[in-house]
């Protein structure tokens, strides 16, 4: 059977593509 | 082939993440390369029975990740309430900040996840920490135009200020 894997958790960049407070 | 307690516990199968504690009690906490362990994992991908059970198994809720995540920012991040009142009903600091500054209440925020914000800011947690970036949850919640966080930021503010 094949053995699905999920990535690694993450957390995202808080203000990724926000302009700079 | 067998997958890792931290798949396991990730994917939520539960048998088989009984089956391997009881070969090995030392993998209860086992961190990954990058210092996750099977309940950030768990509490990461939403899965509320293998969070519950690893708990009960006594899994360390307060470890922090090699770039100082912890389970209940990742839940937040989710957006999974349940896991996140679990979490703080450890006695987790509600505002545990990491790599980013990123606070759970920020990760709910950006997330745009209503619930886990109000859950939050009912036990306390701090609307005036800032992600490095300067951004308050408030801030945060303008800049995404997530109105209905916003209201609930503002309720809060108000409850505070009325007290």
């Amino acid at each position: 059977t094949q053995l699905s894997l999920y990535t690694s958790p993450s957390l995202p960049n808080i203000t990724l593509g926000l302009p700079a407070s | 082939d067998s997958l890792s307690i931290h798949q396991l516990s990730a994917q939520g199968e539960l048998d088989q993440l009984i089956a391997c504690l009881q070969k090995g009690e030392q993998l209860l906490n086992r961190p990954d390369e990058r210092g996750f362990t099977p309940l950030m994992w768990a509490a990461a991908f939403g899965e509320i029975a293998a969070v519950r059970y690893l708990l009960e198994k006594g899994a360390d809720p307060h470890v922090l990740a090699k770039e100082r995540e912890s389970a209940l920012s990742l839940a937040s991040n989710g957006g999974f309430k349940d896991i996140v009142t679990m979490l703080l009903d450890k006695g987790v600091d509600i505002n545990v900040y990491d790599w980013n500054g990123g606070t759970p209440l920020l990760y709910a925020v950006r997330g745009n996840h209503v619930k886990c914000a109000e859950a939050l800011l009912a036990r306390g947690a701090d609307i005036t920490m800032e992600a490095d970036s300067g951004y308050t949850p408030m801030d945060l919640a303008v800049a995404l135009g997530y109105k209905k966080v916003q209201q609930v930021i503002e309720a809060h503010i108000l409850k505070l200020l009325q007290r």
